[in-house]
């Protein structure tokens, strides 16, 4: 088991430290296990950076910055070990908008290896999905499932939105 | 093996027997607030396993039972499937279809079911060992716990590492 | 001491309940302490039924629910005893944009008798603002203020967006 | 009595002195994730004599003061600086502009003000009190924060009306 636990450690930690790079367009990040105790017992620290800026505790980082390194985090640990599904519920809430662009950009890159529910309200997040469903209460307190948009229904995808918005 | 629908009868604010098709890629689930978008999320980790009535927003088990509207009576018994496909035989079973099903009546009976033939939840946790479903602590983020990973202690943290070991 | 808060609660909670019907356009909402105790010692519950819904337990409602039902409170002891300024950092980041219209207009009726900071990445709240401040980091890491619209300099504020957006 | 404008000085982020100009009505601050909004908010709770290092999301008092930045040096100092208008009398002191104003230098020394005259945060919060800004539970919202009204306990929402009496 210990091996094991190094080996996924070593492989999750490099994917951390690249997506990471990825998502903030530059800075540091790592995944620092305590090596006095035995790996079984240890914590594992997260160590990020963002562009430009001085390293200092995770606590300082903003909302936003706090979410992207979260991602960051569950995108290198799906990396070594895909789960079927992941179902994301308004992670994008604390996003700006070009963070959100570059969040959408990954999901889309790894949304052929496994099947990704993403709950939102911002529109391009929405745009970028292969099937949208509407839930609606027309009947007040009813919870019904309307419209539905396949990809390849709908050749055109709308024009994601640009990033300054 | 990937998840092909997602039914729902009396969970929560789905009253009616509604079904979601999951394809591969990106599924956004959109719609104005209190229409039932996290009441998916939660029929799903229901389905899974989830035993703690307050990581599903309610108090007594009967809360996630349809509990009825200015204009509809309570229903008596909450059902949710999940069903994938195993064409490729990543789940342990001889089926090339598998559904999982949980079911509860307000009188507090409840029961879990593997293609319709009643099973124990030991039974579901052993089917999907491995898969990464088990442990969902990171392929379902919730509704504002983005920030549950980073808050979590080191040790807690480790358990993500050997999740994906 | 008892009187005092007996009349304030008598006053906060006919505004609670008036806001609260304005913001969710229907429904039903109240506060009740619990009469067993001394006044001064017993607790405040928080009832809040959605309109067409039926009643339940707070921890039941929605992401976007809750955080209305938490506005109508803040803006309820204001009407009672307004503070000289409010800072809200990002309370419209769970609604979606019908709500967060109704909580704009809202704003706008209170803004003549208090000074209100907002902290926001949607467009709607923005255009409503008397003033805006941009704060950037062109030079990375350090934080300056940038541009300054004064409603009075921009006589014609941005189109609030449609709320069907 | 109202505020007329915020003054931080190695504050955070805020390593030059920054100056926002607080108009009567809505102000709204945006920027990008990471550029240093929710800062502000921590500077006004800090100078009206915020305590706890954890709600200013730092673990060291001198968490708060400048660090730098991969092209700056740290700063020794922090100072923020509040200026009211009291033209109306609403604060029980002698002044037509009142200004509050906290300092923190490396050392651990720190000190208030009240138009630069030394003074205890026992003064500051004797200015204060009953103004509303004495206890901020209800006039700061701090980012993530709107769900912390609601799930408090039932006896410290009987607080909020206490404040309010
Ligand atoms: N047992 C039940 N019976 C009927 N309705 C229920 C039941 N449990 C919860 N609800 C209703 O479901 C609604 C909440 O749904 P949900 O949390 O899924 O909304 P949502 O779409 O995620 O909204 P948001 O965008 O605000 O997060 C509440 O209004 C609640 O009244
Ligand atoms: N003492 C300090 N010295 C320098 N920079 C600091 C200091 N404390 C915090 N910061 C920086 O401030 C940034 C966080 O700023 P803040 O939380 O205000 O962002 P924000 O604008 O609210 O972003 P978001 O939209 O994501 O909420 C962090 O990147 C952090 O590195
Ligand atoms: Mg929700
Ligand atoms: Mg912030």
């Amino acid at each position: 088991a210990r091996e094991k636990l190094q080996v996924t450690y070593d492989i999750v930690r490099k994917h951390f430290q690249d997506i990471f790079q990825h998502l903030f367009g530059g800075g540091k990040a790592d995944l620092i296990l305590d090596i006095e105790k035995d790996i079984l017992e240890s914590g594992l620290d997260i160590i990020a950076q963002p562009p430009g800026k001085k390293l200092s505790h995770i606590s300082l980082l903003s909302g936003g910055e706090r979410a992207l390194t979260t991602i960051a985090l569950i995108f290198a640990l799906f990396k070594v070990q895909p789960s079927p599904f992941y179902i994301l519920d308004e992670i994008d809430a604390p996003l700006d908008e070009a963070n959100i662009g570059r969040f959408v950009n990954l999901l889309k890159t790894l949304a052929s290896e496994a099947q990704f529910l993403i709950i939102t309200h911002n529109k391009l997040s929405i745009s970028e999905a292969d099937i949208l469903y509407g839930i609606t209460m027309e009947e007040s307190g009813v919870s019904k499932v309307v419209s539905v948009r396949l990809a390849a229904a709908a050749p055109k995808k709308p024009e994601p939105l640009p990033a300054d918005k | 093996m990937y998840l092909k629908k997602l039914e729902l009868n009396g969970f929560k604010s789905f009253a009616d027997k509604t079904t979601l098709e999951i394809l591969p890629g990106v599924t956004s689930i959109v719609g104005p607030n209190g229409c039932g978008k996290t009441n998916i999320v939660d029929a799903i980790s229901w389905v899974l396993g989830e035993q703690r009535i307050r990581m599903l927003r309610g108090y007594k088990m009967e809360d996630i039972i349809f509990n009825g509207t200015s204009g509809r009576q309570p229903i008596g018994m909450a059902e949710v499937t999940l069903t994938f496909d195993n064409s490729d035989g990543g789940l342990p079973i001889e089926y090339s279809e598998v559904s999982i099903t949980r079911r509860i009546y307000r009188s507090g009976e409840s029961g879990y079911y593997i293609n319709k033939k009643a099973c124990r939840l030991k039974d579901i946790n052993e089917l999907l060992l491995g898969t990464g479903l088990g442990n969902r602590s990171y392929s379902l983020v919730g509704q504002g716990r983005i920030d549950q990973i980073l808050q979590a202690r080191p040790e807690e943290r480790r358990k993500l590492l050997e999740e994906a070991a």
